[in-house]
């Protein structure tokens, strides 16, 4: 188990007292593979050992009496300093706020919005609605709308009976009512899907809305870091919502997200329950990342 | 003289960056790439494809059909991964050659039947639904039952996505399984592993763990209209035995083909 590798290194480097650069440089291969094993994107991993070596010869590292632990340190917080604090959900005092969720098919949006309009009511003490926009999936507004009732949030569907989105309806309906939160649920989508992608920066221009969250799965291998930089490209990404994060999943894609995006992870989904749903926790990925 | 050539290490990289960013996992890169090593440097890349070639499931042998029906087929995997779009897709095909009842036992998600039952009517097949709250097992032993009175040729069972982290989600698994030997002894006929393919290593502990919990007999991998490549396929093929059955590319009915090797190599080196 490559982890393993990287503690048993680390336990014979101790041993020796200083470091060489030879000792680095064979570190810092055993990180790269550590890292690669969890998922982080390939280019991320290259940028981030280049940082750490930075860093390294920064601290004079060679001329160090403790090296060991100060290299575990370094390693630990530029993870860290990347994966960023969780930031609170602002919501705009006496006006509507709009949330927009979008991602990859089966990533967790609808599940997540009953999880945040839980949240909101909970947490924040303010009253959500929860709106259904996909048009595709069979029964994704009864699923939606089976969540509302079971946070008891306000329910609309966009959804007409042609199968088309009847936005202006919607706009015209809740300007009418004194909801505090809109969270609008979409369909799944590749990124590679020019129509499909087209098709939300429709929606997102004609709602306008104060933050769009990409709902990303806390599995995903490589092919997080195209996702991340497709949706951060089409859209303005306000943040990130890492999902089944209780996966057994060691979670790099959270790391390459944030690389590419640079916006904060918000939330982490921890169950399939509506009251699974923490503020991200940086300390608690990176050492998921790291072991 | 060519065993002289040594790769650099630039070289190493970028095939590394190749395996690694189709999802083939550290281990297994370095293994081929040790291997690819050996070889002068413009031969490498083809080595590498026949050498990928040789890594892969060859076209299994045609699904189990029981000799007294019903068939009974099982789909199981973690959350959002598309084990009910995948049945939905199997009931459109097995239509053609018999009656096909689709079991909805996810009941636990949010409209998980419904989802189900929207399918089926869509497609043209009975569906046997739980409902919410009721326990799986008996969901499936119901209909089961009644697909055997009824004369139904295919069951298709459509579980709920579990992670493969909870135990208590695997018991309920391996009691799913129990349960419907008490009315088709030789169920499941197929037991069918759905494996996205954008996710990462984990697939392969995934993989692992069901099969240490359940009978597993191939794996269906989603979602190859993305970008991702689904390396891990390689290593579960190489340390688990694990066949593939199916590989879809989208959410239509029509968007799947049956595994062969040269589909994975086509889209890996596409
Ligand atoms: N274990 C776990 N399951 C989750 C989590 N978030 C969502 N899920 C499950 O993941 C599956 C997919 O969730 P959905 O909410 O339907 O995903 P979606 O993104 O809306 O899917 P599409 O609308 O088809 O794109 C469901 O089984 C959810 O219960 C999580 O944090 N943990
Ligand atoms: N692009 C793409 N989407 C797919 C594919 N297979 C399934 N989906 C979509 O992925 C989403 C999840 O599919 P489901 O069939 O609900 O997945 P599931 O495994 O049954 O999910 P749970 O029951 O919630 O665990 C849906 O939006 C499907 O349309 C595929 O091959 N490609
Ligand atoms: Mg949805
Ligand atoms: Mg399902």
């Amino acid at each position: 188990d490559l982890s393993d590798k990287l503690v048993n290194m680390l336990n014979s480097l101790r041993k020796k007292g200083k470091l060489t650069k030879e000792d680095i440089d064979k570190f810092l291969k055993n990180l790269k593979m550590v890292l690669l094993a969890s998922d982080v994107g390939f280019d991320v991993v290259r940028v981030f050992i280049k940082d750490v070596r930075k860093k390294l010869e920064e601290a004079n590292i060679e001329k160090s009496i403790s090296p060991v632990d100060q290299l575990t340190k370094i390693v630990y917080d530029e993870m860290r300093e990347i994966l960023g604090q969780p930031v609170p959900l602002k919501l705009k005092p006496g006006k509507l706020t709009q949330i927009l969720l979008v991602g990859l098919q089966g990533s967790g949006k609808t599940t997540t919005a009953g999880k945040l309009a839980y949240y909101i009511k909970k947490k924040l003490r303010k009253s959500p609605i929860l709106v259904a926009a996909d048009t595709y999936r069979p029964a994704a507004a009864q699923q939606l709308r089976t969540l509302a009732n079971e946070v008891d949030a306000g329910f609309y569907s966009m959804v007409k009976e042609d199968g088309t989105l009847d936005i202006d309806g919607y706009k015209k309906f809740i300007r009418g009512t004194l909801y505090d939160v809109a969270i609008i649920d979409s369909a799944g989508r590749m990124h590679v899907d020019e129509e499909l992608m087209e098709e939300i920066k429709q929606l997102h221009e004609a709602l306008q809305p104060d933050y769009v969250f990409l709902v990303a799965d806390a599995m995903l291998g490589q092919e997080a870091v195209d996702i991340a930089d497709a949706f951060h490209k089409a859209l303005p990404i306000s943040g990130v919502i890492l999902t089944k994060v209780d996966g057994d999943t060691r979670g790099g894609a959270a790391l390459s997200l944030r690389y590419v995006t640079g916006v904060p992870i918000y939330f982490m989904g921890m169950g399939e329950k509506v009251d699974a749903l923490e503020p991200f926790d940086p300390d608690e990925i990176s050492a998921r990342i790291l072991d | 003289f060519s065993s002289i050539q040594v790769m650099s290490e630039d070289e190493r990289d970028e095939l590394l960056a190749f395996l690694i960013k189709a999802d083939f996992g550290v281990m297994l890169a370095e293994e081929l790439l040790d291997i690819v090593e050996e070889y002068p440097p413009e031969e490498r890349e083809m080595r590498l494809r026949t050498l990928l070639a040789s890594y892969l499931p060859p076209k299994p042998e045609p699904i189990k059909i029981a000799s007294e029906p019903p068939t009974v087929y099982y789909f199981f995997g973690v959350n959002g991964v598309g084990k009910t779009t995948t049945i939905a897709k199997f009931a459109h095909i097995l239509k053609k050659r018999g009656k096909v009842m689709v079991i909805g036992a996810d009941t636990f998600r949010a409209a998980a039947t419904d989802q189900l039952g929207l399918w089926a009517e869509k497609v043209g097949v009975d569906a046997h639904l739980g409902e919410r709250g009721a326990d799986p097992s008996s969901v499936i032993y119901t209909g089961v039952e009644k697909a055997k009175a009824r004369g139904y040729d295919f069951v298709l069972v459509d579980t709920a996505g579990r992670m493969s982290t909870k135990k208590n989600l695997i018991e309920e698994l391996k009691k799913m399984e129990r349960v419907v030997k008490k009315v088709v002894p030789d169920a499941p006929h197929e037991s069918f592993l759905v494996l996205d393919a954008t996710q990462g290593q984990a697939a392969f502990r995934q993989a692992k763990t069901f099969m240490e919990a359940v009978q597993v007999t191939r794996i269906i991998l989603t979602k190859l209209d993305s970008t991702a490549k689904g390396g891990f396929i390689f290593s579960i093929w190489k340390e688990l035995g694990l066949p593939i059955a199916f590989l879809s590319f989208g959410q239509e009915l029509d968007d799947w083909v049956e595994y062969s090797p040269s589909v994975i190599l086509d889209n890996l080196f596409g």
